[in-house]
């Protein structure tokens, strides 16, 4: 559940 | 203290500006550049599914940017995930409505989408008139509230970081970081000399509640009609988001 929200939010800042 | 609302609106500010997918002059200079009759009819003869599948597309590129403006909002990032995915899957379609609000051209009625300016007739294969005319009449109101791109960012974080929506682990630390914006948007709004948009600015946010439930509405409807499209074409942060 949620897998890409939480890779975005994982993600360093861009 | 002051210093520290000064610091917390400029982050704001920097992140908004950073993560906006086109520059106000950027979109004034393309202001009259309209679709015209091909254009047009070619929208208009898309079948409803098409024209989901296209605008669902497009919404979940404005949110993608509306996830990188959050994780730069001071104090988002120290919520716990469970947090931020809260706030982000209710908050993040009113951001991407305020900030269409940018993309508004109040003289002629028609919004940047797909590289040039559309009225609401290219929306029309989406079968959703009412949720269309709503969402246009919400950023000509937006628009003639004449914000600076400022305000627009500290009202945007605010729509966001709401102790009220529903799933929350922390509420209690939500609403610290709340606290703060609304401190950042009273502080810019006072030194504006524009008090008085703070309550017209809360009148906007229970429209964007109704056009947000408007929003889910007539995605049940469509996915009802069109559960393959809704399942297997629709991008999947879109239906992590809505579905």
């Amino acid at each position: 559940k949620h897998k890409i929200l939480h890779q975005l939010l994982q993600n360093s800042t861009s | 203290s002051l210093r520290n609302i000064d610091e917390l609106c400029a982050s704001i500010v920097r992140s908004h500006r950073e993560t906006s997918q086109y520059r106000v002059e950027e979109l004034h200079a393309l202001r009259w550049k309209l679709f015209n009759r091909e254009e047009i009819q070619a929208y208009q003869s898309k079948s409803v599914d098409e024209m989901w599948q296209h605008c669902a597309i497009r919404l979940t590129e404005a949110v993608q940017y509306v996830v990188e403006f959050a994780k730069h909002i001071p104090g988002f990032r120290m919520l716990s995930q469970n947090d931020q995915i809260a706030l982000l899957k209710t908050g993040s379609m009113e951001v991407v409505l305020v900030r269409m609000s940018r993309l508004f051209n109040t003289e002629n009625n028609t919004v940047f989408f797909d590289g040039k300016f559309a009225g609401t007739e290219v929306f029309k294969s989406l079968a959703c008139g009412d949720l269309i005319t709503a969402v246009f009449d919400f950023a000509h109101g937006m628009c003639a509230l004449k914000l600076t791109e400022q305000q627009i960012a500290l009202f945007s974080a605010l729509v966001l970081i709401n102790a009220d929506r529903p799933c929350l682990e922390d509420k209690g630390r939500v609403q610290r970081v709340q606290r703060s914006v609304e401190f950042g948007l009273t502080h810019i709004l006072h030194r504006d000399n524009q008090e008085s948009l703070m309550h017209k600015l809360y009148q906007r946010v229970a429209v964007l509640r109704s056009l947000c439930s408007l929003h889910m509405e007539k995605l049940r409807w469509f996915s009802q009609r069109y559960p393959l499209t809704a399942h297997s074409l629709f991008p999947p942060l879109y239906k992590e988001l809505f579905a």
